[in-house]
């Protein structure tokens, strides 16, 4: 079975993108099979990969949705080596509103998948990565309910800590309702100043936040910190202008170390289980 | 008259309420008498001054919008000295579904400010600052229905410059329909480090983007990019942990000096007009 993960935070400008993007290109280039699926209408994951505006008919994340009709075979597009993405355009900003009334509204990312995964049998993805928008609206309950982890992509500030309880009743709620194998396995910080008291702080708080849910029965009771934590590194933030992953752009920068570091563990936590 | 500004910028976590904050209380602390409005329910606005949580019947903003017999008097609280805060608590949420049949949906805001300005005369404040929510939806059309100036607080990344053509559109429509004194009158760079070529680069965009604008017919054609641009300086991010505006913070840091300055500038326009 595949590892299937949503980086997810409703909090805007917090390293979601960045994260599933260079995450999802350092297992690629570990060999894995990855699938990115864009859920965001911004379409930045599509834009930091540099993938072409989809062209004429080509079906997106939108038609995945609301169609019934298209695979997620037809939505995907080769990205990289081992990379295959499932790119968003404006038009996802319309499924919300068009998916309201629907009773299976939450559910379509996932039926999509799991169709695939069975089409695919032994050639299926082994990591699918979701980018989820800055929201706790319907695009993200259909990423939360296709998936079995969350990871949190987040920065140690003070006010990213304010969202953190909300963000955990949504996978609660997620979790009791459509998807109990719903569970947060950990947070990644992003855009990280390690030099700083603040941050330290603020991490320290969230270790100890994670070590005293492991003994209370919700949905984040084996989550952690991951380490290590990604370095603010402009690089990482220049990579994108050039449609490319910080290992394209500058293999070898704190950026690139940091998610490549990350990669190989998520990997290699996936093989010892 | 009083001087009348939203924070607005619907891409997260680029330094709306942080600026909002510190330019209220940069103008209060030049001894101007000024207003800030937290338009967003997660009332990082009121958290980041120390606000306490409001009392038993205190009304809010949820109550100034969605109840025609509360007045912006009775929602405002003494923050500082000079400095008024009508706050925002999680309810405020539920005012965009509740107020979506309502004909007057943009206006409650607007409404509520210039009977608070006929009311108080004299005494009226000279400065009036909103801090917009991450999005483009009823709270923030409130918001720019209720002023004459918007000002988009951003970081200088690539993928900042994607979400303001869409920023832009929004202020054109509420100008052709609603507010028709509405502009943009600059571009606060936030959380900035001058030391790259890549954020040289996007300044150099910006600054691009709005001489090319002076000759059109456009809500943003006597927009700038405004200096300083406020540095990145981790003290900043540390002074709403403390519920204290970053000149309580530590006055002489590189984040006060910015936001100083760039109080004075605004003060002094205004004088100039
Ligand atoms: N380690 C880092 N070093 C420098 N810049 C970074 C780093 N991580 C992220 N950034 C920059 O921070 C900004 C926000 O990142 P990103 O777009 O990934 O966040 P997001 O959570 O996906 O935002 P949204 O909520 O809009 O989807 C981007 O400009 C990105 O390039
Ligand atoms: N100059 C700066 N130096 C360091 N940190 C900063 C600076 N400006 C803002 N920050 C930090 O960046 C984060 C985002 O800022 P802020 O909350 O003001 O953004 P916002 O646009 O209001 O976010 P939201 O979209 O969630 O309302 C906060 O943790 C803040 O403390
Ligand atoms: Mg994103
Ligand atoms: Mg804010």
């Amino acid at each position: 079975p595949a590892r299937t993960i949503a980086l997810m935070n409703q909090k805007g400008g917090v390293g979601k993108t960045t994260t599933a993007v260079n995450l999802a290109a350092g297992l690629a280039g570990l060999g894995r099979r990855v699938l990115l699926i864009d859920l965001d209408p911004q379409g930045h994951a599509s834009l930091h990969l540099g993938a072409k505006e989809p062209e004429g008919d080509q079906p997106t994340v939108y038609d995945l949705l609301l169609d019934p009709g298209v695979s997620l075979a037809e939505v995907l597009v080769q990205a990289r080596p081992n990379l295959a993405l499932a790119a968003a355009t404006t038009d996802l900003a319309g499924a919300e509103p068009e998916l309201a009334g629907a009773p299976d509204k939450t559910l379509r990312l996932r039926r999509a998948i799991e169709a695939y995964q069975r089409e695919q049998g032994p050639r299926a993805a082994e990591f699918i990565l979701i980018d989820c928008p800055p929201s706790l609206g319907l695009l993200t309950l259909n990423g939360l309910s296709a998936v079995r982890e969350v990871f949190i992509p987040m920065q140690a500030h003070f006010l990213a800590l304010q969202g953190v309880g909300k963000l955990m009743q949504t996978v609660s709620l997620v979790g009791r309702t459509v998807n109990p194998h719903l569970h947060v396995t950990g947070v990644i910080l992003c855009n990280h100043d390690a030099s700083t008291s603040h941050s330290r702080e603020v991490v320290a708080d969230l270790d100890a936040f994670f070590t005293e849910a492991r003994t209370q029965n919700v949905p984040w009771s084996k989550a952690r910190v991951y380490r290590p934590a990604v370095r603010r590194n402009v690089k990482v933030a220049e990579a994108p202008s050039f449609g490319q992953t910080i290992f394209e752009y500058d293999k070898w920068c704190p950026g690139a170390l940091d998610y490549r570091a990350l990669a190989e563990a998520i990997a290699k936590e996936w093989d010892e289980v």
